[in-house]
């Protein structure tokens, strides 16, 4: 055998993304299943099953081409499988192969995946041909087991598996993250709701938070309602807080005692978190592109975060009219726009202040104003959306709407 | 020696993807010929074959058999 890597914990998750055409969708998992099994039946090892966010070890079928992987495969026959040694936690199977289970035809599939299993393990290839961890496919065994070499490998990598540890083997247990299927809340009206979030986004796109919904806002006035988590796969409504930080490309969620992080529309590995330095259910958050802190905001206190360094938040929260003056405290939403001016939102109203955080006179302002809604502007669900600002508008008066792209609110194939 | 090019090519891309065989780093794009006997020998005897150092019908065979992508760590000289 040959050591490659090791991952530093024994208790790791797995997750299915897709499954071959050529066997149906529960032979194929159960061939999964086996394959994690063999290997935790001879060492100190659990594999537990999510089925959404991250896992440790990731399957996935793809053919000639793929969007995620630059190993591509050659076709049926030839290359079969690859995965990556810990702790990164690919694994691919070629989907042009006819994958099978319980007959000599095609390639079985439990073999080949313990085998890939065994790499995401840390074992490399075998010398000894009838190994599972031999590189060529010695064909379907139908009364499969682990080569002595291949048992030695995974007991040098983690220790033999003693007998307390039987009990400890957790089944493959049924996922704990089951997709949210609550009814959505009610379709806001977006000139008029009180709003949860509010963020700059990435290619300064103004986002707007309401319950189940999210919408950008342009210079034309608001565009259409998506579900929040048809565009961000994870992420619940009702949020309490949205920022986009254009220093790291994060755009950190936050609901309840949890923060998500994006990088434009896929979640980041490990979130959501536990928020455990600052207090949960914040009212609001902003990125400030004057010293490229994010500012969380809970009833009148902030906290100042600088996302690459330690930062020490045993002296916060600090009062929010220490340093944002005029503005209320517990603001549903805020958001800084490119120039450093920053906007609050409580209610239906809005504040704005100026780059040294002083609300500006006039404020505050209807949030319909903010929204480029005007009057007369019908109910959102008949919404035409031909709203012009008012000649008394002045574009920074507004939300500054000149860096706002056309609406494409849904992630392009670029994003 | 006894191989067209065709063949050949396909042989030496067999050899550099499971790491029998390294790109040398200099760059140079032939690779010296005892390199290549002495990949092809390392293989014929992870595969269990008889060791030559030369292609065989026994070792073309093998090669064609389906296998897994990721690298064989069987020549000590290219593993290290």
């Amino acid at each position: 055998y040959l050591l490659l890597g090791r991952w530093r914990k024994k208790h790791l998750t797995f997750r299915i993304f897709n499954l071959p055409s050529t066997l149906s969708p529960s032979r194929a998992r159960a061939a999964l299943h086996q394959a994690f099994k063999y290997w935790s039946s001879v060492a100190p090892l659990t594999f537990r099953e999510v089925k959404a966010g991250w896992a440790d070890i990731r399957l996935s079928f793809h053919g000639r081409q793929s969007p995620y992987c630059s190993n591509t495969f050659d076709g049926p026959g030839k290359v079969l499988a690859h995965a990556d040694i810990p702790e990164l936690g690919s694994v691919h199977f070629d989907n042009d192969e006819f994958w099978t289970e319980g007959t000599y035809q095609g390639v079985n599939l439990r073999i080949i995946a313990a085998h890939e299993v065994g790499h995401a393990l840390g074992l490399g290839h075998s010398r000894y041909t009838q190994a599972l961890m031999a590189p060529v496919y010695a064909g379907y065994q139908p009364y499969f087991k682990l080569h002595p070499d291949d048992v030695a490998g995974i007991q040098a990598l983690y220790g033999k598996k003693s007998p307390e540890t039987e009990d400890e083997e957790e089944e493959i247990e049924t996922p704990t993250v089951s997709p949210a299927t609550t009814k959505p809340s009610p379709m806001p009206n977006p000139c008029s709701s009180e709003l949860d979030a509010t963020m700059l986004g990435p290619r300064g796109k103004t986002y707007a938070f309401k319950g189940d919904y999210v919408w950008t806002v342009t210079d034309s006035g608001p565009g259409p309602l998506f579900r929040v988590s048809a565009l961000w796969e994870g992420l619940p409504g009702n949020l309490d807080a949205a920022v986009y930080s254009p220093r790291t490309k994060w755009i950190h969620f936050f609901k309840g005692n949890k923060v998500w992080r994006y990088v434009g529309f896929k979640m980041s590995p490990g979130f959501p978190m536990k928020l455990n330095r600052v207090e949960p259910n914040l009212d609001a958050a902003l990125y400030w592109p004057i010293n490229k802190k994010v500012f969380l905001f809970k009833g009148s206190g902030y906290w100042q975060w600088d996302e690459l360094a330690r930062t020490d938040l045993s002296r916060y929260p600090k009062p929010i009219k220490e340093l944002f003056t005029g503005v209320p405290d517990q603001p549903s939403a805020a958001m800084s726009w490119h120039d450093g001016q920053v906007y609050f939102f409580k209610g239906k109203d809005y504040w704005r202040l100026n780059q040294q955080l002083r609300v500006a006179k006039g404020y505050p302002r209807n949030i319909t104003h903010w929204m480029h809604c005007s009057p007369q502007t019908p109910d959102t669900n008949s919404f035409t959306g031909d709203i012009t600002p008012s000649s008394t508008d002045t574009i920074l008066d507004a939300t500054p709407s000149t860096m706002d792209s056309i609406l494409d609110i849904t992630p392009s194939t670029t994003d | 020696r006894a191989l067209g090019p065709t063949e050949k090519e396909a042989v030496l891309d067999y050899l550099v993807q499971y790491g029998y065989l390294q790109k040398p780093l200099e760059g140079a794009e032939d690779f010296r010929l005892e390199d290549i006997t002495e990949a092809l020998r390392a293989f014929q005897e992870a595969s269990e074959l008889p060791v030559s150092g030369q292609m065989d019908d026994d070792t073309r065979a093998r090669m064609k058999q389906p296998r897994c992508g990721v690298e064989d760590p069987f020549n000590q000289k290219t593993l290290k």
